[in-house]
């Protein structure tokens, strides 16, 4: 455990949990996409199978269910408790254009050819990819809430973070996962743009939208 | 077989 890896994991905690006070605070979901957040609940629900199966340490497992569980209660927030204000026309991302594809290739491209080892991978891929559907629902309306735009930000950071801490791991440990390294600088520069106009626009005081 | 890799990271 490395200080770019806690502060990682602590972005991510976060994200998760700035997006989960938002929409309990103001009783409303408008503007986040109920896609990228049940491609979030999958990508945990496959990753984080090894809580049967292997135990790390009492951090790794309780960050795990926490992660977990706060995926499925805004999952349950969006489409049960607040459904009415879910806005479902404007969050028209195919997402079988994302799971097949990525379902396939984690097949094709995994450490080992076993059940939970190709879940991981599936989980790893799809994670790179599953903010997508939220970014091009930003992109549709125009616009997304400043809050909306700091649980990004920290969603980005944490990926963005976990890079140094593979670089840290890779110069220190020897360690490197290839597979999580690619995805992760996919993961990382499709938040590039959004950066950009987190840093230009937000923090400057101005509501993110994008010109028409 | 090989031992069942470990993931260590979230």
């Amino acid at each position: 455990m490395n200080i770019f890896r806690l502060t990682g994991d602590l972005s991510h905690l976060a994200a998760i949990i700035i997006l989960l006070l938002k929409i309990w605070k103001s009783r409303s979901c408008a503007g986040i996409s109920g896609k990228s957040q049940i491609l979030f609940a999958l990508v945990f629900t496959t990753r984080y199978l090894d809580l049967f199966t292997s135990f790390i340490s009492l951090y790794n497992t309780c960050m795990k269910l926490i992660y977990i569980g706060c995926a499925y209660a805004t999952v349950y927030l969006i489409y049960a408790k607040f459904r009415a204000t879910y806005d479902g026309n404007h969050d028209s991302f195919r997402v079988e254009f994302l799971v097949v594809p990525v379902g396939g290739l984690s097949v094709l491209i995994n450490h080992d050819f076993s059940p939970l080892e190709i879940l991981w991978t599936f989980s790893i891929y799809l994670e790179s990819v599953a903010i997508l559907p939220q970014l091009f629902m930003i992109s549709k309306t125009g616009e997304a809430e400043t809050i909306t735009t700091h649980y990004l930000f920290c969603l980005g950071l944490y990926r963005a973070l976990y890079l140094f801490n593979w670089i840290w791991r890779f110069y220190f440990e020897g360690f490197f996962d290839m597979i999580a390294i690619v995805a992760g600088v996919v993961q990382t520069v499709l938040y590039c743009d959004f950066f950009y106009l987190y840093v230009t626009k937000v923090l400057k005081g101005k509501k993110l939208s994008l010109p028409a | 077989s090989q031992e069942p890799l470990r993931h260590d990271e979230l």
